[in-house]
């Protein structure tokens, strides 16, 4: 049971690599439901996530954060700071979608903390393009150029000249 | 902003084209 669990996160996987999402949810389904079986938080925590991702590909994007929601509060129990930015990143991408901006400010603003915290330069440069974009679409000027600047610095000092 | 406007948000666009890519392995 337990090598049948990896088996259909391996399938999922490939089903999302060759853009087969429908067919990665259904794998990942079985997974989350083995990796609920063995008690195996880990487990569930990346089939959340790739159910997510393979949500945001099938347009679905309100299921796609309920997936993020439930990996953030995974990431939160594992006491797992990287992962949980990841998934704060990737819920703000998705309220942007929705074009839910202040819940993406939200979001990109928890990224950013946890970035700064682990010293994550490139994540911190994300977080603040996308609070700039974000604030951009309120019509937030003044934050839009606060963050613009702290983005182009951070750029600057990675070497990002994109 | 409409939804197509959402989707040109050079940002998410990014995020987008990196998560096609990436899988949680298990």
């Amino acid at each position: 049971r337990a090598a049948q669990g990896r088996t259909y996160g391996n399938l999922g996987n490939t089903h999302y690599l060759l853009g087969n999402f429908r067919c990665a949810v259904a794998s990942h389904e079985q997974r989350l439901l083995i990796a609920k079986e063995f008690g195996d938080r880990s487990a569930e925590r990346r089939a959340y996530c790739n159910l997510g991702n393979a949500y945001i590909f099938l347009g679905e994007f309100e299921v796609a954060s309920e997936h993020y929601k439930r990996t953030l509060q995974l990431a939160r129990q594992l006491k797992d700071r990287a992962v949980e930015a990841q998934a704060c990143y990737s819920l703000g991408n998705t309220y942007t979608l929705l074009q839910d901006y202040e819940r993406a400010i939200d979001y990109h603003l928890k990224h950013l903390i946890i970035a700064q915290d682990l010293n994550d330069r490139i994540g911190e440069g994300r977080a603040c393009w996308s609070l700039g974009n974000a604030h951009t679409a309120l019509g937030n000027h003044d934050q839009a150029m606060h963050f613009a600047e702290k983005h182009l610095e951070i750029s600057k000092e990675t070497g990002d000249r994109s | 902003m409409s939804r197509v406007k959402a989707l040109q948000v050079d940002s998410v666009q990014r995020w987008m084209e990196d998560l096609r890519h990436m899988t949680e392995v298990e």
